[in-house]
């Protein structure tokens, strides 16, 4: 995957959205 | 500089308190993100319903630009 910082956003982000 | 999940944590905070009297910008971020995360939307999509989501606040802008790999970055209207 070309973005692996974005990536890991968006892993926090779904972990973030999983937990509200 | 590479960033870590702290740095995600803190962006996502930011963004949050924000938008704290308008929540559904905060949780269509969030949506961006899961879209993005399951590949239905690429790097470019990503960048251009970010633009508009944030549009009017630079500094959040700057915030997901330091996000993106090189070559990728949202402008910011001076």
């Amino acid at each position: 995957l070309p973005a692996p910082q974005l990536v890991m956003l968006a892993n926090v982000a779904a972990v973030t959205a999983a937990e509200s | 500089q590479k960033l870590k999940v702290e740095d995600a944590l803190s962006y996502l905070d930011q963004v949050k308190i924000r938008f704290a009297n308008d929540p559904g910008i905060y949780n269509k971020f969030l949506d961006i993100m899961k879209e993005f995360k399951s590949q239905s939307i690429d790097t470019p999509g990503v960048i251009n319903r970010v633009s508009q989501l944030f549009h009017g606040h630079p500094d959040l802008v700057l915030g997901f630009n330091a996000f993106l790999p090189p070559g990728y970055r949202i402008e910011v209207p001076k």
